[in-house]
C-alpha cells in the first residue's frame, strides 16, 4: 500500500501570468513527482499541489525565490489518509 | 451488513464491494423501476453497472449521469449511490422528477472506474487513472477524461504513459469508455450527459478541446447559471461555470466534447464542492450536503431536458 509521510498539499495563488507560467514550468519537472489537484487555470484561480516529501523543500525554494505565495492547505497527507481509513473502519463497525 | 437501502449508511465512503451490493438491493426492492445493465467490464475483469431509472416505454429519450471516471473523487462515487435512492423515493412524490421519468429513462454509472476505485481503497488512495497496463513503460494506466475520441491527442493531454493526463495509445482504448460509447451509440436516443467529478466547483460544458464555441453555447451557458444557483440555494456553495476551455484550461479527448458531437446537446461536467482545504480528502460529513446541493443542480438540468425535447 503506497503511504504518503510527509506530503504536503500546498494551495498556491498566482498573481499575475508570468507567475501562472512559472507554475506551468514545474509540470514539467517530472523528478519532482508532482500531483496537481487543482491544475493551473487562471490568475487568482488557486493551484493545488501534492508535493512528495523529497520534493518539498526544493519546491518552496522555487516558489519564494519567485516571489509567488502559497499556503499549506494539508500539512501531512499521511496522517489525513489515516483519520479517513480510520472513519471508515469505525462506521464499518 | 444494511438489510436494505433505507439502511445503507450514505454518509460514509464503501468499498466496491458495498457498492456493487447497494446497487443490487436497490435493484431487488424496485423491480418494477430500477434495473441494472452491464455495459461491459474493466481491464481487471469488474463488471461496468449502469442503473437504469424507467417507468415503462421502449427506447425513451435518456439522461446519463456518471460518477468516480477519476477513482479517487470519492465524493462523487458516494453522491451517485446517494442520487440513486433519491431517484427512487422521490418518483411519485416530487412532480418535477415524477413528470421526468414519466416521459424519460434514467441511467446512473457510479463505479465509472473500478479498477481505479478498488486500487484506491487498497493501494494508492491518490489513484486517479485506469489500471491497464501501458506497454513500454513502468507506468500504469490511462486517463479516462483523455480518452474519447474529441480532440484526442491534442494539446491538453499528455503522451507520456506516466502523467495523471495520460491519453492513451489511442482513442477508447480503455474498456471502461468504450463500453459507454458504445452504450451511448447503441442506445441512440440520449438527450443529456453529465459526467460528475471532484473538486473546485464548477460546471462546465463543452468544448475543452477547441476555443471554437458551441453552437448552443448561449442555451447551455443559462442553462448553467440556473443550475448552480438552485445548488447554491442550499448551502451557499459558490461555483463558477462556463466552457472547459475558458473556465479551467485546454483539455483534449474529454467526455462531453466527444457526447456533445455525438448530438447529445445537455452535455455538462460538474466539479463537485472541497468548500474547505479538503482537497480528494473530502469528510464523509460532507457527503450528503454535497449530493444534497448538486441534486438541486441535476434536477435544473434534467428538467430542462425534459421540457426542450429535439
Amino acid at each position: 500500500k503506497e503511504t504518503f509521510e510527509g506530503h504536503q498539499v500546498l494551495r498556491i495563488v498566482p498573481k499575475d501570468d508570468v507567475q501562472l507560467s512559472l507554475i506551468k514550468d514545474l509540470e514539467d519537472m517530472i523528478e519532482f513527482e508532482l500531483d496537481f489537484w487543482r491544475g493551473v487555470t487562471d490568475a487568482v484561480t488557486p493551484v493545488d499541489i501534492r508535493v512528495p516529501f523529497h520534493s518539498l523543500q526544493t519546491v518552496k525554494i522555487y516558489l519564494e525565490t519567485q516571489g509567488i505565495e502559497y499556503s499549506t492547505m494539508i500539512e501531512d497527507l499521511q496522517t489525513m489518509l489515516d483519520d479517513e481509513q480510520e472513519e471508515m473502519e469505525s462506521a464499518a463497525r | 451488513q444494511p438489510r436494505n437501502t433505507d439502511s445503507y449508511d450514505y454518509g460514509r465512503y464503501h468499498p466496491i464491494n458495498e457498492i456493487y451490493d447497494f446497487q443490487d438491493m436497490l435493484v431487488a426492492e424496485n423491480p418494477n423501476m430500477v434495473s441494472k445493465i452491464v455495459i461491459g467490464q474493466s481491464y481487471e475483469g469488474r463488471p461496468l453497472n449502469v442503473l437504469k431509472f424507467s417507468t415503462g416505454g421502449t427506447n425513451r429519450p435518456a439522461i446519463w449521469i456518471d460518477t468516480g471516471i477519476h477513482s479517487r473523487e470519492w465524493v462523487t462515487q458516494a453522491s451517485g449511490q446517494w442520487f440513486a435512492k433519491k431517484i427512487v423515493t422521490d418518483y411519485g412524490r416530487d412532480p418535477t422528477l415524477t413528470a421526468i421519468l414519466n416521459k424519460m429513462d434514467i441511467f446512473l454509472e457510479i463505479v465509472t472506474n473500478p479498477d481505479g476505485y478498488y486500487y484506491t481503497h487498497n493501494n494508492n488512495r491518490m489513484w486517479r487513472k485506469t489500471r491497464k497496463p501501458n506497454p513500454g513503460s513502468n507506468c500504469v494506466g490511462v486517463d479516462p477524461n483523455r480518452n474519447w475520441d474529441a480532440g484526442f491527442g491534442g494539446p491538453g493531454a499528455s503522451g507520456r504513459p506516466c502523467s495523471e493526463t495520460y491519453h492513451g495509445p489511442r482513442a477508447n482504448s480503455e474498456s471502461e469508455v468504450k463500453s459507454i460509447v458504445d452504450f451511448v451509440k447503441s442506445h441512440g436516443n440520449f438527450k443529456a450527459f453529465i459526467s460528475i467529478h471532484s473538486y473546485s466547483q464548477m460546471l462546465l460544458y463543452p468544448y475543452g478541446y477547441t476555443r471554437t464555441p458551441v453552437k448552443d453555447q448561449a442555451e447551455l451557458h443559462s442553462l448553467a447559471k440556473k443550475a448552480i444557483t438552485d445548488l447554491a440555494s442550499l448551502y451557499g456553495t459558490r461555483y463558477r461555470y462556463g466552457s472547459i476551455i475558458s473556465t479551467i484550461y485546454q483539455a483534449s479527448g474529454g467526455t462531453i466534447d466527444w457526447t456533445y458531437n455525438q448530438g447529445i446537446k445537455y452535455s455538462y461536467t460538474f466539479e463537485l464542492r472541497d468548500t474547505g482545504r479538503y482537497g480528494f480528502i473530502l469528510p464523509p460529513s460532507q457527503i450528503i450536503p454535497t449530493a444534497q446541493e448538486t441534486w438541486l443542480a441535476l434536477m435544473a438540468i434534467m428538467d430542462h431536458t425534459y421540457k426542450n425535447p429535439y
